[in-house]
This record gives C-alpha cells, sequence and structure tokens, in this order.
C-alpha cells in the first residue's frame, strides 16, 4: 500500500486504530482531471485473506461516507457537546471491516470528496459512472496489489442498485472480453433496498404501504385505476380503452393520450391548459 | 417523466426530511479531520455534502434485472437484502424482481435468525441468489439493525446459508 496514504490518526478517536486505514484519490481520467476519493479500512481479522469489499452508497449523488459514519464504518459517532466542537468517535464493535476489507468510494466525480477539473464531467449517468469505477478499481489494485488474490466483492444500497450491477458487469466484461488487468478476483455482490426496475419498484408500493397498515383495505382497493392527474376524480375509460389497465398509465408515451380524463366526456387538459388562456384572467 | 426512487429523494441534503446528517458534516468539514484523510484542498471541493447536488445524473441504463440475470447465469453470487420498514426501496419490489427471474427455489421461505432471534425472513434461489429481509430495519440498513446486518453480511461472504 502506498505509505503516503496512511491514516496514522483520526481526530475524535483516542486511541490507536484497529486495523490499518488508507485514504485519498485515483485518477480515472488523466485528460479532464477527474479524480474519485476512497477511503480503506483494512480487516481487523486477517487483512491479507479476508475478502475486499467496494461498498457504495446511492443517491445518485450521495458520498459513501454515509456508510462510514452512520451505517457499519469501525467508528460509532457520538455528537459534540459544543457548537463547532468535533463528534467524539467510539469503536464500533459491528463494523463491517470486523470480517473485511472495505473500501469506501466517493463515485461519481462531484460526489462527496470526489472531483473533477472539467465541469463538464459533473453532467453523467449509470454507464459513465461503472467505467470510471471500474478504471479506479483496475488502478487501485496496482496501488495495492497485495489485496488482489483476496475475494472481491461489490456491495451498496439504494441508487446503488443500479451502480452495483452494472459495474460487475464491466469487472466481467473487462475480466472476459477486454482483458483488462489486473484481474480481479470478483466473487459476487450485495444490493440493499436497491433501486432495480422503474415499474416493479413503483409499483412495490401500494402493497408495502397496504401490508404495513398505513391504508385501509377500502383504500387499497380503491387505488386500482387511480387516476394520478386528479387523484380526487375517478378514472375516465372511454370505449376504445377497454383492456387498459391501470398500470398503463406510467407507460408514456403510449397511453399519453389518457390524461386527465374522468367519466365526464370531455377531457380535463383541454379545458384546463388551453393556450390562450388571458393572463391573469380569472379560471373559469 | 418516470420513476426512480432514489435517496433521498431531494438533491440537497439540508433539505431532506426525517433525516440529519449534522454529525457527518461537521466531522468531515473540520480542517484537521480533512487533512488526516487526505481530502483535497477546500479551494477544489470547499465543502463535504452527504448528498450533492453538483451533478447532474442521466438514469440510462434501463432496468436492473437483466445484469442480475446476465451475473448470476456466470457464476457470480448474489445477496438482495431488504430492511423491510423501508418505504422509500419497499422489500416488496426487490421480492417481487427477484421471483420475476423465475430460478429455482432452492430455500423455501423461511425466517433466519441472528443472535437467537428471528431476524427476518429469506428465500434462496438456484444460481447462488438469495433474497432476505431483516425485520424492523429501514432503507439503511446497517444503521437501524448493526448487529444482525454484520451477522449477514458474514455469512453471505463465507458462503454459509
Amino acid at each position: 500500500a502506498p505509505q503516503n496514504s496512511l491514516v496514522t490518526q483520526v481526530p475524535g478517536f483516542n486511541g490507536s486504530l484497529p486495523s490499518n486505514h488508507y485514504a485519498g484519490y485515483v485518477t480515472v481520467d488523466e485528460n479532464h482531471g477527474r479524480n474519485l476519493y476512497y477511503y480503506f479500512v483494512a480487516s481487523e481479522g486477517k487483512p491479507s485473506e479476508d475478502p475486499v469489499v467496494l461498498w457504495l452508497n446511492g443517491g445518485p449523488g450521495c458520498s459513501s461516507f454515509d456508510g462510514f459514519i452512520y451505517e457499519h464504518g469501525p467508528f460509532n459517532f457520538e455528537a459534540a457537546k459544543t457548537k463547532g466542537g468535533l463528534p467524539t468517535l467510539h469503536l464500533n464493535p459491528h463494523s463491517w471491516s470486523k470480517v473485511s476489507n472495505v473500501l469506501y468510494l466517493d463515485s461519481p466525480a462531484g460526489v462527496g470528496f470526489s472531483y473533477s477539473k472539467n465541469d463538464t464531467d459533473y453532467i453523467t449517468g449509470d454507464i459513465k459512472t461503472a467505467s470510471d469505477t471500474h478504471a479506479f478499481l483496475l488502478k487501485w489494485f496496482n496501488l495495492y496489489p497485495e489485496f488482489l488474490p483476496n475475494p472481491f466483492f461489490i456491495a451498496g444500497e439504494s441508487y446503488a442498485g443500479v451502480y452495483v450491477p452494472t459495474l460487475a458487469y464491466e469487472v466481467m466484461k473487462g475480466r472476459i472480453d477486454a482483458g483488462a488487468r489486473p484481474i480481479l478476483n470478483f466473487q459476487g455482490y450485495m444490493v440493499g433496498n436497491g433501486v432495480t426496475d422503474e415499474q416493479i419498484d413503483g409499483n412495490a408500493l401500494v402493497p408495502f404501504a397496504h401490508g404495513m397498515g398505513l391504508i385501509s383495505d377500502n383504500l387499497f382497493e380503491a387505488i386500482d385505476g387511480l387516476n394520478i392527474y386528479d387523484i380526487l376524480e375517478p378514472c375516465y375509460h372511454g370505449i376504445e380503452a377497454e383492456g387498459f389497465t391501470a398500470s398503463s398509465y406510467i407507460r408514456l408515451p403510449s397511453s399519453f393520450r389518457k390524461l386527465g380524463e374522468t367519466e365526464k366526456p370531455l377531457a380535463v387538459r383541454k379545458r384546463m391548459f388551453g393556450r390562450a388562456w388571458p393572463l391573469r384572467a380569472p379560471v373559469r | 417523466d418516470g420513476f426512480v426512487p432514489t435517496w433521498p429523494q431531494l438533491s440537497n441534503s439540508n433539505n431532506v426530511p426525517c433525516t440529519d446528517d449534522e454529525v457527518a458534516t461537521s466531522w468531515l468539514n473540520n480542517a484537521a479531520v480533512r487533512k488526516a484523510i487526505h481530502t483535497v484542498e477546500e479551494s477544489v471541493v470547499s465543502s463535504w455534502d452527504l448528498c450533492t447536488d453538483r451533478i447532474s445524473f442521466n438514469h440510462d441504463a434501463g432496468s436492473m434485472i437483466k445484469f442480475h440475470k446476465n451475473l448470476t447465469s456466470k457464476g457470480y453470487r448474489a445477496l438482495i437484502y431488504s430492511g423491510d420498514h423501508d418505504m422509500c426501496v419497499p422489500f416488496t419490489g426487490s421480492q417481487a424482481w427477484t421471483r420475476s427471474i423465475g430460478y429455482k427455489i432452492v430455500d423455501e421461505w423461511r425466517p433466519w435468525t441472528s443472535n437467537g432471534q428471528v431476524a427476518g425472513f429469506t428465500q434462496g434461489y438456484d444460481k447462488n441468489l438469495t433474497f432476505l429481509t431483516i425485520k424492523g430495519a429501514g432503507h439503511t440498513v446497517p444503521e437501524y439493525k448493526p448487529k444482525e446486518a454484520l451477522d449477514f453480511y458474514t455469512r453471505f461472504l463465507s458462503g454459509l446459508p
């Protein structure tokens, strides 16, 4: 490991660190100056044998320090008692570094402490993020070659339900097709409460609210056919719309013509948003 | 234009309802901490935010189900876990899409335990795909159930049931 990346002391924590910590930047694009920040917590068990786990928080746009500070990092944080003071850090008995080497990454550039010298890099997406994170991993393992033989896992939550599989696919593809080096000992992945599929995730909300007792049976039944453009109005199904299901409403644009319809014969939209509406005229 | 649940829904962490990032914000924006953990100087990254509004992000990879099918069919192990008190990305969706892949069930829906207590439920599928819930946990599972989280994490990494 690069010795200039070693974290020798952590403000707010009194005592010796239970394992080695390293932190710093990896440049994933020299031309643009795109730099990703990482914080690496070596295992408190057997760092030379325990798995290396890359942890990604979601957002998109959220720092993986959320995982480090609030979830499974090596410390529990106690808020400062005085304004402007430092939090006090205690060892976390349930830190994931008890059994693994954990690599927290701020991704994409612009998130947390990661940055780019070129502002256009802050316009990004799933595919570019996965590609950058893969580039990061290859360079990171070159910096820390002693961890290359360890089993490697990718983990994350929330919007990392997109980051994790897209990155895993990049790692797999690079290994098989593109001959990316070094070869990562990639074994598997974990996703917690992860975004996966717009339709399935979206349709999961109402059954969840019903199952948890947040809405009544009657309301649950009534929500079938919800007119999302006027929730207190019933859903108008024209004669030609037979077989048109409530869930189809989110499949734009084929269902776009159904916007704003009620049981009344005229579509609400046509009456409400005429372009010739006079400025400041009273609502009809 | 499409439902993409994210956490937090709002771009500015200061406006996220029901959350508090004061400890993280005060610690990570402290000059001594930034120096100790080797961050770039403040002229480059002026402050740390839990969730930034600096980036403009395009969800351009579509549904993840095809990725999961591809990866698990190649032999990579996958654990899909859900805190069952989260309504941001509720377990009902993860349960539905893991089932929708259509893999054979090799470990029928059953409780799993941590420290002798039922900690949630699990269903195991062929090709090393496991769906698991954590009872009483919210969106960020290890934050709400740290002991149980370390238990399932350890077992998964070790290849244990």
